[in-house]
């Protein structure tokens, strides 16, 4: 079961300061409970999946669409400036209580829907599960941005290792190409005099064979 | 013996190459590899 | 202003759900509000800085360690099962209620402090600032997380990046030694057949030298 705890301030009177908890299944579509509560008395009212196709219906939108505005409206997803709420009291006893709930257009809102919301017999007890139920978001949000932190961490130190890392390769890569040369050189010099040396050694036997024979002739 | 020396002397380099024998690369990683780290 | 809302069950009734709000300044030695609430009425109180050192002179107890104390019962930052909350009601009227708190050793328990609470004029009041409060808080930890989140992301994709550029780095420095060697085998190998055909030219330039010395002989 979802909830979502909102404060709103009517647009009928913005200085009152209500708070709207909404309920759900799985889909908005199915249907959700309202509650709503200005600190002391609290009503409470459901609207059922049929209601939500008739609204949709009477709006001629199509029900996907109308369920998006009521998520943007009602779970606050949608820019909370293109939304307005209000509210009016039935009788002064407080006992009924009217909700609608608008979308404004540039110049015009039109309604995305209203329903009548009664009084609940223990207004205490609603809003101690209210607070409750905040407390318990905090709670769970407080621990989930703490796992999210030790996260963070652990990646902050895989990246440092990582570049560690590279920067050895990155050095190894250089040392390795410098001490092949080296070696290279050293082999290949080795080569260079030998053959240095072979072709001295032939210059001097050609020296030998052709110098008697240059006598002779 | 200075025999053996000699003769070794005259096929291979200083560091065990053969002077005629061509190479290949395992010979050649080998022969480096025994290179003590010339730094 | 530091602020911290708890939900507490006095142990004379643990079946009844208050909420404890703490607010105070950045050290909670130099004194702190206490907001009590049952969901219906609130009750306020404070408790000064004199009274805080008054408190732990009477028990004996080290300034500093007395505050930590404070710190671990009302703002839950100890173990929970290690403190107690109880709360009784002065006259009928509820205007009057005392709060005490208590920490749990073994075998006894010894009170940390009590203070006795007003009832506040406006509890709704006091409610919704409650209220509004655990909502602000949902919003800027929804807000941390969000961050965290978006961080967690970019680490994790510079995780990727760096361990991809590691990756390509070993194989270049694999390809380079594969690189080297084959120039090093190739431009060996020619020296080498210099040098055989140096040997067997001054082998030849030997025999060519010794043949005619041997006929002669």
């Amino acid at each position: 079961m979802e909830k979502k705890v909102s404060r709103i301030c009517p647009v009928s009177d913005p200085s009152t300061t209500y708070f709207l908890q909404i309920t759900w299944e799985k889909d908005l579509g199915v249907g959700f409970d309202v509650i709503l509560t200005d600190g002391q008395l609290a009503w409470a009212g459901r609207v059922t999946e049929d209601e939500i196709s008739k609204e949709a219906a009477d709006m001629e939108m199509e029900r996907e669409k109308y369920i998006e505005e009521l998520q943007k409206v009602l779970l606050f997803r949608g820019q909370t400036d293109k939304y307005n709420f209000d509210i009016s009291k039935g009788e002064a006893s407080g006992e009924c209580l009217n909700f609608s709930y608008e979308k404004n257009l540039k110049d015009v809102s039109f309604r995305l829907g209203s329903m009548d919301l009664q009084a609940v017999s223990s207004p205490a007890e609603t809003i101690r599960e209210m607070i409750s139920y905040c407390l318990h978001s905090i709670m769970g949000l407080q621990t989930k941005n703490e796992d999210l932190r030790k996260e963070n961490e652990r990646l902050l130190s895989d990246v440092d290792d990582l570049q560690g890392q590279l920067l050895k390769c990155v050095e190894a890569k250089e040392e390795l190409e410098t001490e092949l040369y080296k070696r290279f050189i050293l082999v290949l010099n080795e080569k260079k005099a030998k053959i240095r040396s072979l072709q001295q050694c032939l210059k001097e036997a050609k020296e030998a064979t052709e110098g008697p024979t240059l006598k002779r002739d | 013996s200075s025999e053996t020396k000699e003769h070794f002397a005259c096929k291979y380099d200083r560091y065990g190459d053969s002077y005629t024998a061509d190479t290949d690369m395992a010979q050649l990683k080998g022969l480096f590899s025994r290179m003590s780290n010339l730094r």
